[in-house]
């Protein structure tokens, strides 16, 4: 069987929100070593990967190998009956066709428990290499979550330049151009309002700026985000979820026809 | 411009 307990249902609330509009529906693959998820957009440009670790969770238990089909904005409807503060368990049988979703409330007066159909989907695994990467910049993430709106009211894609004097955004539109340069700032007491630059060459690379808006609907999980940029590479958007894993966005760079 | 499937940059396992 699968057993899986979060001390806060928050967080899996806001995984799902970060997730549900990007890709309908995908596989969550348990293992004993914890949950996995890989699923593209319906337009097969962007990609998304889940990994939470068994050891971030308050109780893990996977006793065999499964894939469980989820439709996330069902899974969504289901966790908007969850308390923020609420504990959290998931459960499945062996090759069960259902996910019960259990929670408590924080003085175990409210318990309520949902089961969840799941689904049958085929879905292709990508091998998804570990890379140095020509730019990695980490900076907080209200503040990717700003730039990226703002652009959007004024352009459809968006270059992105890292230099050394700092990482560039760029659009233009019917109306005008725009450009926002972050700068490395380290002069923020706390980490989490820093801007990290780590660049090993100059790369430029040009993205749809709707992906990127969406996945600043992860922000809600933390306050840092980590963007990494190789030329003519995917750039990957990354929310760590504290000790538990991480979600990490891919999106393919437009290139000059 | 154009855009690839992301597909196109991995590798199927």
């Amino acid at each position: 069987m699968f057993e899986a307990r979060l001390p806060q249902a928050a967080v899996l609330k806001k995984l799902v929100e970060a997730l549900k509009e990007l890709v309908t529906e995908g596989n969550f693959d348990v293992s004993p070593s914890g949950i996995s998820l890989q699923a593209m957009d319906s337009s097969h440009v962007c990609l998304v990967t889940l990994q939470l670790n068994d050891d971030g969770f308050e109780h893990f238990r996977c006793d065999r190998n499964m894939s469980m089909g989820i439709h996330f904005g069902n899974l969504s409807k289901i966790l908007k009956c969850a308390g923020n503060e609420d504990t959290i368990t998931l459960k499945a049988e062996d090759n069960a066709d259902q996910l019960t979703l259990m929670f408590e409330s924080a003085n175990q007066d409210r318990i309520s428990d949902f089961d969840l159909k799941l689904m049958s989907i085929e879905s292709e695994h990508l091998g998804i290499p570990d890379q140095d990467y020509s730019a990695e910049v980490k900076m907080p993430s209200a503040e990717y979550q700003r730039i990226v709106r703002d652009l959007t009211s004024m352009g459809d894609t968006v270059l992105v330049s890292a230099t050394k004097e700092g990482i560039k955004f760029s659009t233009s539109g019917d109306i005008g151009t725009a450009n926002i340069t972050l700068r490395h700032n380290t002069t923020p007491e706390k980490e989490d309002e820093q801007t990290h630059i780590d660049l090993k060459e100059p790369v430029a690379l040009t993205f749809a700026l709707r992906y990127l808006n969406n996945f600043a609907k992860a922000t809600p999980l933390t306050p840092q985000v980590k963007l990494s940029l190789t030329k003519d590479l995917p750039v990957v958007v990354e929310y760590k979820v504290g000790e538990l894993g991480q979600v990490r966005f891919f999106l393919a760079p437009k290139i000059d026809d | 411009m154009k855009q690839k499937s992301i597909g196109a940059f991995f590798s199927g396992a």
